[in-house]
């Protein structure tokens, strides 16, 4: 049942190349996929802003357009509104132990280095140890990079807040039952006679294509995650043959050759759903001249656009506040570590000090 | 991301 624990050894170059490679490997994964991303929140910038699909569903103009309902559905599955506003409540808290945390250990640096000092100018050259100033600097560089990570953090709140303001009406509409939900829409004049013509019928077939896009995309991006190849017997060919590993080109070549073929796929991809939303605003166009167009069906138009958008943004909104959450309790853990070492070196220091300080009083 | 990496700082452990 034996085990070689350093099976996985490899010398040192191959681990550095290995380390490369698989940053080269992660830039390029998370190019590709914040690519396709981008262009899924364009694309449903895009529906939103012309009102669509629910402008071409609203038979009767006065009930709620499948696709709203659809969208109401899926916010309340993920727990609506209260899950959003919990999390938004959680974070100003979350921000403020980090900073106690970092602020405590600092101030333990702050007060011992201190005395350090003025025992320093009592006894002068008597005073026979390595200045706290010197000793500290290292944890007082963390500290600072703990700082700027803060900062960034703060940032990234007032993002989140401002989009959670924005946007929490729509939010909340969404969230309530069909017959609330279709109170909070403006009637207008139905738009029964479009339902056959050919620009709404094109509409219909453009946007069912949009969906198979952003399916396939969704797809692409599980298959680009679940590659796996392991570069080290390539690596470890290299350094017996030629002595040396010439790691770009090594890794280039692989990406393209096990990466390739999708990062075209996605190109293929966006670039198809730049030609449909192209085809989507002419049809648009067209619909909107043919439609009748008076201040209800512009007010109801405007609250179901709200509506679209309301919906995109619970999405990007749950996805941010549980990253916030997730990196403000990560970073606590990296930051009690840390308070833990200043409180250890202060500790030692005044051990220290104090036996010094003793020598000198019987000298 | 919206927010920070830690990986740099976890780095920063490591190798001290």
């Amino acid at each position: 049942k034996y085990t070689d624990l350093f099976e996985k050894m490899v010398p040192l170059a191959i681990q550095q190349s290995l380390s490369i490679y698989n940053q080269r490997k992660a830039d390029l994964i998370n190019q590709t996929i914040a690519r396709m991303r981008d262009s899924t929140t364009l694309c449903n910038g895009v529906l939103a802003s012309l009102n669509l699909p629910a402008a071409i569903e609203d038979v009767s103009g006065d009930s709620v357009p499948q696709s709203i309902l659809q969208k109401s559905k899926a916010v309340i599955e993920q727990g609506g509104i209260q899950t959003i506003d919990q999390l938004i409540r959680d974070l100003p808290e979350l921000l403020q132990r980090n900073k106690e945390i970092l602020d405590e250990s600092l101030k333990f640096l702050d007060e011992e280095e201190a005395t350090d000092n003025d025992l320093k100018s009592k006894f002068k050259e008597r005073w026979q140890r390595t200045p706290s100033t010197e000793l500290y600097k290292p944890l007082r560089t963390e500290g600072s990079n703990f700082r700027n990570v803060l900062d960034k953090a703060i940032t990234a709140d007032a993002v989140v807040k401002e989009r959670y303001q924005s946007q929490r009406e729509a939010i909340a509409i969404l969230c309530k039952p069909e017959a609330e939900l279709n109170a909070a829409i403006p009637s207008a004049n139905p738009a029964k006679t479009m339902q056959g013509s050919e620009v709404v019928n094109t509409l219909k077939s453009l946007l069912a294509q949009l969906d198979e896009i952003k399916k396939e995309r969704e797809q692409l991006e599980n298959d680009i995650k679940s590659v796996n190849f392991d570069m080290t017997t390539k690596f470890l060919t290299a350094l017996a043959q030629d002595g040396a590993i010439n790691e770009e080109a090594l890794s280039v070549t692989e990406l393209d050759r096990v990466y390739g073929g999708y990062t075209d796929r996605v190109q293929r991809n966006l670039t198809k759903q730049e030609e449909i939303i192209s085809n989507i605003q002419v049809s648009h166009q067209e619909f909107s001249k043919m439609k009748q167009s008076n201040s209800e069906a512009n007010l109801r138009e405007e609250v179901l656009k709200k509506l679209a958008a309301g919906h995109d943004s619970y999405i990007e909104l749950v996805a941010n506040l549980r990253e916030g959450t997730k990196f403000y309790n990560d970073l606590t853990e990296i930051l009690l570590k840390f308070q833990g070492k200043c409180s250890d070196i202060v500790f030692a220091r005044k051990t220290e000090r104090d036996e010094l300080l003793k020598d000198l009083q019987q000298s | 991301s919206l927010y920070p990496s830690l990986e740099d700082l976890k780095v920063d452990k490591v190798i001290q």
